[in-house]
């Protein structure tokens, strides 16, 4: 057995394929497979063999190392800021949520602050009487912030549990939108000083390496607690939130897996791992 | 005008003045890490590099003096090549309604650039008609409608009828409607959901559109290509629209769908206003993928 053995290149380089195209991207990727290369000389992995399982087991530690509950208020409703760019999911995942808190026998009520975009108040409306659950809404062009301030107003008046509120998609690149945000998660505070609880990003999992300044910009102005990755029910394998885990810490706490109300999990990291390299 | 950071590459790898194969090499390296972080898919990177290397080892470039520039020139023109050529056109039948259709997966902004494509077709003195043939998503008809007020323009609904039912009447009542282009609105769906595509193929050979467009997002991975290969392959793509562009995406899937979806990018969304809809612009694109 020769000292600090070679490991083998031309299956990490199939790693590293499989890796870029799970979007886990460049970056991560050669920090992956150099510290594979690092353990496998120190003879952390018996051999050519052991070094698929190494590398998902470290993948699953990391992972399962997160915290994916929803933070609950103390007193009063729970309020969920649901924030991402444009057509990821968020309402469709507010809906998902809803069903989500309603089958643990909580009182959900929604703000309708996508106030921007034609009929979005229309769509969180439908998906609100389909679930029977409370929406609170003003006409379209009204201020999101003015909406989600009657709203956090409802929920405690009508004691509800969770509150959650829908916004309109927007690039973080767009600042003004950016700084619209970061007011309706203020303006909350008015009332809740703990308000928003939890602050979820919506990102899709067909995105590519943008994901990754996405979660740091929209962090920057509300300070993510979590990540709802969708449309895992596709072909992507949304391998991006293992950059943003490194850099951000922020934990992927829901996943979505297609279009109806029913079709959300809670996020299981040893799932995701073993899809990544399925 | 070639990015800074593929400036800053090839100023750093050819500081000594002469390209040697070695340096060559060098270069190629850092420009296919360039391009897998600008999301191109990992197959196409790979392609890409091969083609510029051959050429820039094959072009007796180790000799010229000008071989920095002679360099950047073959890479940045390779990466238009892929892109081009420019074609923005939009086919017009003769003797009825112009069809046009947009289909593509969940959320990639069909429904606006709809509305984006009606508005520009009014400006070239065209009557569109929108047509509501997304059933399934919560408001889409109401968020089609909208558009259609805003603009002036008719839009065509039966909430109770199948999508290519809708299509197919909505394309036979055109010209009653004085209307001589027919845009279909439909529903996004994954390109492995067959049920879903076969009732795209559906509306296809009811509709016999003259004009079929993939609607995709801009900043998606490394999966560009699997969803614009299904779609290609059971419909026959004749443009695609590559939409938010206006974000700071790098764009690379743009480089991965040219070569699987045997189509040109003819439109770019920029905005989420009706009127930031632009022709695409190989060079342009380039330089953004270039970083
Ligand atoms: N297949 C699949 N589709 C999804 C999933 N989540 C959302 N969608 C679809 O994605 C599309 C966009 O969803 P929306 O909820 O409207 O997205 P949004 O982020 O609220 O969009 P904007 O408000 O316009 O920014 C819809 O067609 C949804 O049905 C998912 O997990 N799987
Ligand atoms: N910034 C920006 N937003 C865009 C652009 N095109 C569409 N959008 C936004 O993207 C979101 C999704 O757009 P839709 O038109 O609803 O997308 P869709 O493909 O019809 O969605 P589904 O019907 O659910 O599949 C909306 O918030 C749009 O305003 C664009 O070019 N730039
Ligand atoms: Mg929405
Ligand atoms: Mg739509």
């Amino acid at each position: 057995f020769q000292l600090g053995r070679k490991i083998d290149e031309n299956f990490l380089e199939e790693l590293e394929e499989k890796l870029i195209t799970a979007d886990v991207g460049v970056e991560t990727t050669l920090y992956l497979i150099s510290s594979l290369r690092e353990s496998y000389k120190n003879k952390e992995i018996e051999n050519k063999e052991a070094i698929l399982d190494f590398l998902k087991e470290t993948l699953k530690k990391k992972l399962s190392k997160k915290e994916n509950t929803i933070a609950r208020a103390s007193e009063g409703p729970t309020v969920i800021l649901v924030a991402g760019v444009n057509g990821v999911g968020k309402t469709t995942s507010i809906a998902k949520l809803t069903y989500y808190f309603s089958q643990e026998g909580k009182k959900v009520i929604l703000a309708a602050s996508d106030t921007f975009r034609a009929a979005a108040i229309e769509q969180l409306e439908k998906w609100a009487q389909r679930l029977d659950v409370d929406i609170i809404k003003q006409k379209m062009g009204a201020d999101p912030a003015a909406v989600a301030f009657d709203a956090i107003e409802a929920a405690v008046a009508r004691k509800a549990d969770i509150l959650i509120v829908d916004t309109a998609g927007r690039l973080h690149t767009q600042k003004n939108l950016m700084q619209e945000l970061g007011k309706i998660s203020r303006v909350m505070k008015k009332k809740i000083p703990d308000a928003p609880h939890e602050v979820l990003l919506v990102l899709d999992s067909t995105t590519g390496q943008n994901a990754i300044v996405q979660a740091k910009q929209f962090d920057e102005v509300i300070s993510l607690t979590g990540i709802f990755l969708t449309k895992l029910d596709g072909t992507a394998k949304g391998g991006v939130v293992l950059a943003i885990q490194n850099q951000l810490e922020t934990p992927v706490k829901f996943i979505g897996l297609g279009e109806q109300y029913e079709d959300i999990e809670v996020f299981d990291g040893e799932r995701f791992v073993d899809a990544l390299f399925s | 005008t070639i990015s800074d950071k593929f400036q800053d590459i090839s100023r750093r790898i050819f500081s000594g003045g002469k390209l040697t194969e070695k340096n060559i090499e060098e270069a190629i390296r850092e420009i296919r890490t360039a391009l897998l972080e600008a999301d191109v898919n990992y197959g196409v990177a790979k392609t890409f590099i091969q083609r510029v290397k051959e050429k820039a080892l094959g072009e007796q470039l180790v000799k010229s003096v000008k071989a920095r520039e002679q360099f950047i020139a073959i890479v940045f023109d390779e990466l238009v090549s892929l892109m081009g050529p420019v074609d923005t056109s939009i086919s017009f039948a003769e003797k009825r309604a112009t069809v046009i259709m947009m289909a593509g997966l969940q959320g990639s902004g069909k429904t606006t650039t709809c509305g984006k494509m009606a508005k520009f077709l009014i400006k070239k003195g065209h009557r569109p008609l929108l047509v509501a043939a997304d059933i399934q998503r919560p408001g889409a008809i109401e968020q089609l409608q909208i558009l259609g007020e805003t603009l002036g323009v008719p839009v065509f609904s039966e909430p109770n009828w199948t999508p290519p039912k809708i299509c197919a009447k909505a394309v036979a009542e055109a010209s009653k409607k004085n209307c001589d282009v027919v845009i279909l609105d439909t529903a996004g769906r994954l390109h492995i959901d067959e049920g879903l595509m076969k009732e795209l193929g559906e509306i296809k050979k009811k509709t016999k559109p003259d004009n079929i467009f993939l609607v995709t997002d801009s900043m998606t991975g490394q999966d560009a290509v699997n969803s614009a290969q299904e779609f290609h392959k059971l419909l026959g793509l004749d443009g695609v629209v590559l939409t938010k562009l206006d974000g700071d995406t790098r764009g690379g899937a743009a480089l991965s769908i040219r070569e699987v979806a045997g189509c040109p990018i003819k439109f770019v969304g920029m905005g989420e206003t009706l009127d930031r809809l632009e022709e695409f612009d190989p060079q342009r694109m380039a330089s953004r993928i270039l970083g």
